[in-house]
């Protein structure tokens, strides 16, 4: 599903080049469930925004579904996002006049979908995240690991066929962080690719595989048999 | 130091009444190092941000130092943040157009510290959290995690005599994480004042003691030695 080939990621500031992706290649298959490892600043978020379309690459090629994204104009680019990728973000992006309800309802306005269709499953996509009680709060009404459900919500909505899930449990305790992995998981079984960045190993080692960071290069491939 | 007698938080969201927290009464003395924890939604932030006087609460009582808090207008409330307590925001508050060196010498700013010594003491803070290389990044050219760090810096350069740490290492890695709790120990160590509001156990059990908290209530309490 995903081919990225010698992806390199830079910036300049100040007048000095930042690598915060250096030459990285690797193949993620239909229906795997990968994890992305590694220390603050090693390259986590850039790589995750790189496959989800949301950032181009400085240099390499990047295959989605034997596509090569970067023929792509950005309306296509938007389109394919809307279609079949589900975002997760780590700074959440969230509408701040709309309520819970609207914010998860969003994609699928997008997708022309009727207002009592939509309001419908919003509702039962809030509850499962353990939110039914705040549906029409707006995000400065809620706590911001509620805030973080919210944007889990939104991101599976529309049954994306691949899930990008940025620190899906960062500001979340432990037990709220086992019924969202839950959650994502019971998809995955049900086909969808899934890649998660995360910094609890205990989220890690329920994937597949792992990819260990380190300073914007993949150093360390674990295989889920390993872990 | 903090003496809270039955402080409640509520709100109305739709006509309904929503409790982010009921009749809370806790002492805090000075020097100790105290850990919140407990679910998401439980109201953890709401009530450091009363602690902080950031958010007044809707009942009860809070003297810090002995002082009736709800005696002081705004203005001497903000002195008071200003002088006396340093703040690690869950959603960091940077401001978008400065840089991390800005970000963290603002403090100085308002405090009338003159401009070598600000810079001087900002490059230094962001040394000990690990962005010595960072220093001229703007927030949006961050990671998450180094966006974190410089919230934790500008928190402490004004070397307050009460921290409030909302989750500090959230969005850290275990090894990032450890460093950062070093050095807020040590600090706590010479005298600082520490509550940190976690969900992170490992952290949690480095504290004197643990409130947990659950649906707006102080539901234990934990001493150290019981850890
Ligand atoms: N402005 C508001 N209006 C209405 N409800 C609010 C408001 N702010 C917070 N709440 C509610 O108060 C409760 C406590 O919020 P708080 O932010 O203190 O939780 P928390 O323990 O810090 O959670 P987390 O671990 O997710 O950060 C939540 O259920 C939240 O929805
Ligand atoms: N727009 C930008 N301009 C300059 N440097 C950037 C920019 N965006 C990111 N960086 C740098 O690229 C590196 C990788 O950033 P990235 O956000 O991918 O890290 P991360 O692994 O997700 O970290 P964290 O665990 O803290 O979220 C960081 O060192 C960061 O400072
Ligand atoms: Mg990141
Ligand atoms: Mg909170």
């Amino acid at each position: 599903m995903i081919e990225l080939q010698h992806i390199v990621k830079s910036y300049e500031v100040g007048g000095q080049p930042i690598y915060a992706l250096r030459d990285t290649s690797e193949s993620i298959q239909t229906g795997e469930y990968v994890a992305i490892v590694g220390p603050s600043g090693s390259g986590k978020s850039t790589l995750l925004n790189i496959i989800g379309c949301l950032l181009r690459p400085s240099e390499g090629s990047y295959l989605f579904n034997d596509e090569d994204v970067s023929q792509l104009d950005d309306q296509a680019l938007s389109q394919l996002r809307q279609h079949q990728i589900g975002f997760i973000f780590q700074s959440f992006h969230l509408v701040p006049r709309l309520t819970a309800l609207g914010n998860v309802a969003l994609p699928m306005v997008f997708a022309g979908i009727p207002a009592s269709e939509r309001q419908r499953r919003a509702q039962e996509a809030l509850g499962s995240v353990g939110l039914a009680d705040r549906v029409h709060h707006r995000p400065n009404q809620l706590s911001v690991g509620q805030r973080q459900r919210v944007v889990i919500a939104r991101a599976i909505i529309m049954q994306p066929s691949l899930l990008l899930a940025d620190e899906p449990t960062g500001n979340l305790d432990t037990h709220s962080g086992q019924q969202i992995m839950e959650l994502l998981e019971s998809l995955n079984a049900k086909g969808l690719t899934m890649i998660v960045v995360t910094h609890d190993s205990h989220v890690a080692r329920r994937a597949n595989r792992v990819l260990v960071l380190g300073d914007g290069n993949i150093v360390k491939r674990i295989q889920g048999k390993d872990m």
